[in-house]
């Protein structure tokens, strides 16, 4: 149990340090595991140091540069083991637009490097714009949900329209 | 396994029977605030035999079955189906002779879920081994349900662990 | 101590009411204090149905549903005792573009009602076309904040550069 | 009491002296995620009383003070000035001969907070006092940090009714 998690551990990390210098556009980060000698009970910690800043714990970062690392280390965890799908549930509402683009270059990457099929939610017309197709949902009658399919143009006129 | 298609019949705001399909690549959702969109995303790890309600933003199960509008009278059972492709026939043994899997769950008020693959009736344990084995199922962590970004930064460093054990 | 929180409790559940049905553009709401005899120890919970939905407690609502809800909880006690200034961090983050627009009107309505001056922190470009200024904040050199004031229509270019 | 102007030197990455003049109406703030926006919102909270780390996103007070980048050494000091028109004459008898009061918070790394109105030193709480008469005040619900509203959302009720008791 413990071998296996250590071998996790080493695999995450290295997606991890990776993924966070791709969506950080540089920088760097690394994950360590404290304050237990049995790893079974330890904590994850999260060392970051964002481009030209220093080096300090997740917890001293801004709300945006949070999301993005914590965003960064599901990723890491879903590379090291590929599910056949992905769901991400407005992930990129904290993110600023240079953010935003630097994660769906890497949805792009990962379309070519996995199987996985990626479901986004999003209110953010840059992700929208990005997305290989789109749905809409509407409650034309109140409390009841449809399912519509959308047209990649007419998506920044539904948005005017929310 | 490869995720084909959903289907939705009385499940929370999506009363009317909904089919969404799931192509290969990036798909986007959109919609106003209030209109669904995360109750189509819970509707897959409900399926695939999620057993918190918690989870799933509910008191008790049957609060994910169509409760009514002003309009509408609420249901008494909900049911969600999904269908995979497993001509890499890489199954449980049980499920492995098929192509195709429909797997059913259906939950009736006061009476709890039924499961069924290609309509023969299957224990919840055997659809969450059917999904493990897959390197998928209700608590994947590639799953990110709102606000679940939140919860991982707030979270303490022992609990934030736990998401190693999902991919070892 | 009792009979004033008694008091502040009718004044706010009365802004509550009806900032919650102009946030959500229709519906209603209130507040109920509960759990205890002694209001002291009572819980504050929220009762709502937003426009054509069935009453149901806050918890029920979408995330976007939840956040437009406290919000108008937090600008009902800001009504019941004005402050000289308001400061608002990224509180339209999870909000829809009709509910943005929405959240702008109320932000004029008060700055009508009140002396209050008003600080938006938003990545939102509709709130940003319906703020009196902008301020811009950058770090051209790494790790270091420098304040600018911006144009009104630079702000699309600083989002599109950002 | 009317809040004209603040001035931070060294508090966090505004290193370099700023002045942020505060106008009527709605003011946006916006730029890239980590570039100083919260920063300059914590800084009013901060000279008028915050006594929270925690609140501030710091492990101790001194982690205010800008801690250095690759390119510049740290500070061992940070001060924030706010500027407040006092011409309604609303302040506290001991502050209330002027119509403009200047208030500033200097941190000295290892020797904690010092304040002064119109360069007079004062204890804090006199500076807690003076805002609380006006309406504001670092705990203000008026002053709403990032994710604040989540919090109220997740907070149990007992603790959600506190807010009220700053309209009490
Ligand atoms: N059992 C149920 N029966 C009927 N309606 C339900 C049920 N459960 C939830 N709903 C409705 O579903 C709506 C929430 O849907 P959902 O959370 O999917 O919204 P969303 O599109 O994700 O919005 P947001 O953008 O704010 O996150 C609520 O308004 C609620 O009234
Ligand atoms: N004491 C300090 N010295 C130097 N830099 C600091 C200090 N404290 C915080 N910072 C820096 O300030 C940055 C965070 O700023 P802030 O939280 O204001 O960002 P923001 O503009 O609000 O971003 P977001 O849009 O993501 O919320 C961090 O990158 C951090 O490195
Ligand atoms: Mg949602
Ligand atoms: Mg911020």
């Amino acid at each position: 149990g413990r071998e296996r998690l250590l071998k996790a551990f080493d695999t995450v990390n290295g997606h991890f340090s990776r993924l966070f210098t791709t969506l950080f556009g540089g920088g760097e980060a690394s994950l360590a595991l404290t304050e237990s000698e049995d790893p079974l009970e330890a904590g994850l910690e999260i060392m970051v140091s964002p481009p030209g800043k220093k080096l300090g714990s997740m917890s001293l970062m801004s709300g945006g540069e949070q999301a993005l690392t914590a965003t960064a280390l599901i990723f890491a965890v879903f590379l090291s083991n590929p599910a056949p799908i992905c769901v991400l549930d407005e992930v990129d509402a904290p993110l600023d637009d240079a953010n935003v683009a630097r994660y769906c270059n890497l949805l792009d990457e990962m379309t070519k490097q996995t199987n996985t099929k990626f479901i986004a939610i999003t209110h953010n017309a840059v992700t929208m714009s990005r997305m290989n197709r789109l749905f809409g949902v509407t409650m034309a009658e109140q409390g009841v949900s449809q399912l519509v399919s959308m047209e990649l143009e007419s998506a920044a006129r539904l948005v005017a329209a929310e | 396994l490869a995720f084909n298609q959903i289907k939705l019949v009385g499940f929370k705001s999506f009363v009317d029977p909904t089919d969404f399909l799931i192509e290969p690549g990036l798909t986007g959702i959109v919609g106003p605030n209030g209109c669904g969109k995360s109750n189509l995303l819970e509707a897959i790890r409900w399926v695939m035999g999620a057993n918190s309600a918690k989870a799933m933003r509910a008191k008790g199960m049957d609060d994910v079955i169509f409760s009514g509008t002003k309009a509408r009278p609420g249901r008494n059972q909900a049911h969600v189906t999904l269908t995979v492709d497993n001509s890499a026939r890489v199954a449980p043994p049980m499920f492995n002779d098929d192509d195709v899997l429909e797997i059913t769950r259906i939950i009736t008020s006061g009476q709890g879920s039924k499961y069924k693959v290609n309509n023969k009736t299957v224990r919840a344990k055997d659809i969450q081994l059917l999904f493990a084995d897959a390197s998928t199922g209700a608590n994947s962590p590639a799953l990110v349900r709102q606000g679940q970004i939140s919860e991982l930064i707030a979270a303490k460093p022992s609990n934030r662990r736990r998401i190693l054990e999902e991919a070892a």
